[in-house]
């Protein structure tokens, strides 16, 4: 495992605990979008069902189960916890899942590497990622007002994405035969969803401002 | 070197 994809994903994994760390202590989860957090929870169901059957190494399991356990009960805080889901925005998180899922289910049933049921699942949690951020971006465009958190859990995730790519083009300089269109194409995708918040976030840093999106 | 239908990343 190289620098770049290690230094992914533990930002991904702090971002996922900033996003508890607000759920968990200041019992709010205003902000954020439980659309994106349930496709979330799908992606890893879908990509990780090879939890029990490939063992990668003890590093991969423990992630897996960490990221499977940690969107599964964000999930729950935000639609049964009797506090939390009080300062959820309901009225403004109208994203459609089918939208994002529908045409995903399609592109992995026509684009795979191998028409198996685990590996569509796994093309499937992978087209699936590249635009599960959707909802929250649409969501912090509406409320417009960001707190501190929500626009940190935004930002690493954007890193995560980043490092991926970098962790990939290390890879593909360093390993042998190692070229996964479907995982760099989607992940591009994915990563380049993220510039615009980047840009306003990167400014408001720059201005030691409170973070704003244009409407 | 892992086969192309191991899937090592996360």
């Amino acid at each position: 495992m190289n620098i770049f994809r290690l230094a992914g994903d533990m930002t991904h994994l702090a971002s996922v605990l900033v996003l508890l760390l607000k759920i968990h202590t200041i019992k709010s989860c205003a902000g954020v979008s439980l659309k994106t957090q349930e496709l979330y929870a799908l992606v890893f169901a879908c990509r990780y069902l090879d939890i029990f059957t490939n063992f990668v190494s003890l590093y991969n399991t423990v992630m897996k189960l960490i990221f499977l356990g940690s969107s599964f009960s964000i999930v729950w805080y935000m639609r049964y916890h009797k506090v939390v889901r009080r300062s959820y925005d309901k009225d403004q998180d109208t994203f459609r899942h089918y939208f994002l899922v529908l045409p995903c289910l399609v592109l992995a049933l026509l684009i795979n590497e191998k028409f198996t049921f685990k590996e569509v699942m796994w093309t499937f949690s992978l087209y699936l990622e590249a635009v599960a951020i959707l909802p929250q971006l649409v969501l912090l465009q509406r409320t417009r007002n960001i707190d501190n958190l929500t626009g940190q859990y935004v930002f690493l995730l954007g890193a995560y994405r980043g490092l991926y790519i970098l962790n990939w083009i290390y890879r593909y300089f360093t390993e042998p035969h190692f070229v996964h269109w479907i995982t760099w194409i989607s992940g591009l995708v994915q990563t380049l969803l993220y510039a615009d918040f980047f840009y306003y976030y990167y400014q408001s840093w720059k201005n030691n401002q409170k973070l704003h999106l244009p409407a | 070197q892992e086969s192309d239908d191991e899937h090592d990343e996360l």
